[in-house]
C-alpha cells in the first residue's frame, strides 16, 4: 500500500451528498445516501474514524463533501464521459476541497446490477484517497487504480482487503472500541437499502442493458483495422488493440449519418478497398458512406448489383459482405448463396457466380456477417460464435468454433457446467456452456 | 469523422504523463521525452498493474490503459500534492 504522508488530525469528520447521479434512472437518493454510508463504514469499521453525515445547515461545510460531476468543473481534473475516468478524490489536509469526492456523471452507476460501474465499489476507494491512501499495486486491494467490478451483493459485509486494512490503520491507528462501527451513530440508525431492492423498468431499455455477451450481432464489418459489431439500434467498436472503446454500445444514429430514422437492423457492412467507402446493406436497399457519412444519391436499390440466384430469383436482402483480403474480392452472401465481385475500378460481378456457400467446409452456409483481417483469414459470426477460414482456404479439415463474446466482447469465459451422469446410465458426465 | 486510427504511441505516452509514470511536458523547453524514458515509464506501469513488464505498449498493455480508472495519478510527486492546493485557492 502507499499513503501520501497527509492524514485528518481529527477522527469525527462529517460527509454530505451535494447532488446525485442524473444519468442511471434507478439509482435514487436514498440508494446513493445507503451505498455512500457503508463505503465510509468500511474505513470505520477498523479504525477510530467516526463519519457524521452533516445536518442539513452543514452541507456544504463537511469534510468530505461528494458530487457527481461532468467533464470540466472547476478542479483541475475534468472527466471524460463514460468509461475513462471515473471518480478522483481531494487528499485529507486544511485546504477547501480536502476530502472532497468526485464521481463522473455521465457513468452508468448501478448497484447490484453487472450492466454498469458499481458505485458502491467505486466509493470505496475514493474515500480511501480522501483518507490519506494513494494507488495500491497489491491484489487484492481496493485502491488498485482500475476497476475491477462489483464487490459483491452483500454491501453491509463487505470487510477491507488486507492492503487496505493495513493502509488505513498506519494512519490511523487500529480500532480500539469494539461495539459501533457505523458511519452513522447510533449503529441502530444505519439505512437498510430502500425497497424494492432492484426496480427495472422494462418498457424504457437502458441502451447498456444491450448485452454484448449474448451475441446475435446484426453485421460485422472491418473498417480501417477496426472492427464494429452492430446489433439492433447500437454498436460497439474495437480498436486495432482488440480492446473495446467502451464495454456500453453506441447508438448508430448517432455515429453513421444518414440511415433512415428508425433503422434498427443493418443486414451488412463492408469498406470498399479501392476508395475507403463503407457500404451498408440494410433490407432491400444499400447505401454508401464517405466516412460516417452517406453520400448523396442514396439508398439505391440492392437491384443493382443483380443477385440473381441459381432458382432465377433476386435476392431480397444481403446476409454477408466483405472483401477478402486474400485475392481483394468482394464478396455477398444471401439465402445460402456468394456472389463476387471485383470492384478495383468499376464494380462488375464476376462470371461463374452465385455459387452455394457450403463451398466454405466447417463454416455456417448463412453467416450473420464476414470479415478478414490483414492476414487474409476469414471471420465468419453467427450467433454468438466465429470460425476463422485461413486465406485462401476454403475446404480446411477443420475449422474450429470460437467464442464471440469471449475473443472480441471482453466477456468472462462461461463457467462449464458439470451434470450428473447420464440418466439412460451410459455414465458420461456432460458439459455445457453459454457459448457452446 | 471516422477518424484514423489514433496513434497509440503518443496517447500512450500521455497516458504515462497523466497518471505519473512520466514528467509532464514542460511547455518551456519543449523537451520531448526520451525513448528511454517511456520505456522505464511502461515498464514501471507494467510491474504496478502486475503485468510482464516488456517496457513495451503490447496488447495487455493497451487493454489496460483502455481500462476505466480512478483519475488521480498512481506516483504521487510533491508538486501534484501543491498543484491540487494552490488551484483551488486561486
Amino acid at each position: 500500500y502507499a499513503t501520501v504522508g497527509l492524514r485528518w488530525k481529527k477522527s469525527e469528520l462529517t460527509w454530505s451528498i451535494q447532488n446525485y447521479p442524473s444519468l442511471h434512472p434507478f439509482l435514487k437518493p436514498d440508494y446513493v445516501h445507503y451505498i455512500m454510508t457503508h463505503a465510509l463504514k468500511a474505513w470505520s469499521d477498523v479504525t477510530n474514524l467516526n463519519f457524521q453525515a452533516a445536518s442539513s445547515s452543514e452541507q456544504n461545510r463537511a469534510d468530505i463533501m461528494i458530487s457527481f460531476a461532468r467533464s470540466l468543473h472547476d478542479d483541475g481534473y475534468p472527466f471524460d464521459g463514460k468509461g475513462g475516468t471515473l471518480a478522483h478524490a481531494f487528499f485529507p489536509g486544511d485546504y477547501e476541497v480536502a476530502g472532497d469526492t468526485h464521481f463522473d456523471d455521465e457513468e452508468s452507476w448501478t448497484y447490484k446490477d453487472d450492466s454498469g460501474t458499481d458505485l458502491f465499489a467505486v466509493a470505496v476507494h475514493e474515500f480511501g484517497h480522501a483518507l490519506g491512501l494513494s494507488h495500491s499495486s497489491t491484489s487484492p486491494s481496493i485502491m488498485r487504480p482500475y476497476y475491477q467490478g462489483a464487490v459483491g451483493d452483500d454491501i453491509e459485509a463487505y470487510i477491507l482487503p488486507d492492503d487496505d486494512r493495513h493502509a488505513i490503520q498506519s494512519l490511523y491507528g487500529i480500532k480500539i472500541s469494539t461495539p459501533t462501527t457505523s458511519p452513522n451513530k447510533p449503529t441502530s440508525q444505519l439505512p437498510k437499502p430502500p425497497n424494492p431492492p432492484h426496480p427495472k423498468v422494462p418498457s424504457q431499455p437502458d441502451p447498456s442493458i444491450q448485452n454484448r455477451c449474448e451475441g446475435g450481432f446484426d453485421a460485422v464489418a472491418n473498417i480501417r483495422g477496426e472492427i464494429f459489431f452492430f446489433k439492433g439500434p447500437y454498436f460497439w467498436r474495437i480498436q486495432r488493440s482488440r480492446s473495446l472503446v467502451s464495454l456500453q454500445p453506441a447508438l448508430i444514429k448517432n455515429f453513421w449519418m444518414g440511415l433512415p430514422p428508425g433503422t434498427d437492423k443493418i443486414d451488412a457492412v463492408y469498406e470498399r478497398k479501392s476508395d475507403s467507402r463503407i457500404i451498408f446493406f440494410i433490407g432491400s436497399q444499400y447505401w454508401v458512406f464517405k466516412d460516417t457519412a452517406a453520400m448523396s444519391g442514396y439508398p439505391r436499390p440492392l437491384s443493382d448489383w443483380g443477385l440473381i440466384s441459381h432458382d432465377g430469383k433476386e435476392a431480397k436482402s444481403v446476409e454477408a459482405a466483405f472483401v477478402w483480403a486474400h485475392n481483394g474480392k468482394t464478396y455477398i452472401f444471401s439465402g445460402g448463396e456468394f456472389w463476387r465481385f471485383s470492384e478495383a475500378e468499376k464494380r462488375h460481378q464476376d462470371a461463374g457466380y452465385p455459387r452455394f456457400s457450403s463451398l466454405w467446409k466447417g463454416v455456417p452456409s448463412n453467416p450473420d456477417d464476414i470479415i478478414t483481417g490483414e492476414e487474409g483469414d476469414a471471420y465468419f459470426f453467427k450467433n454468438n460464435s466465429y470460425w476463422v477460414v485461413k486465406s485462401g482456404e476454403l475446404d480446411q479439415d477443420s475449422v474450429t468454433r470460437k467464442s464471440t463474446a469471449v475473443d472480441w466482447m471482453e466477456c468472462p469465459e462461461p463457467t462449464p457446467t458439470t451434470l450428473p451422469g447420464n440418466p439412460r446410465g451410459r455414465g458420461g458426465d456432460c458439459n455445457c456452456g453459454i457459448s457452446g | 469523422h471516422l477518424a484514423p486510427m489514433p496513434d497509440q504511441y503518443s496517447r500512450g505516452v500521455d497516458w504515462l504523463s497523466r497518471y505519473g509514470y512520466l514528467p509532464p511536458p514542460d511547455p518551456r523547453t519543449g523537451q520531448l521525452q526520451s525513448k528511454e524514458g517511456i520505456e522505464k515509464a511502461i515498464k514501471e506501469m507494467q510491474r504496478f498493474a502486475g503485468l510482464k513488464d516488456t517496457g513495451k505498449l503490447d496488447s495487455d498493455t493497451l487493454k489496460l490503459m483502455n481500462t476505466p480508472r480512478c483519475s488521480l495519478p498512481d506516483i504521487i510527486g510533491s508538486k501534484d500534492l501543491l498543484k491540487k492546493r494552490r488551484r483551488k485557492r486561486r
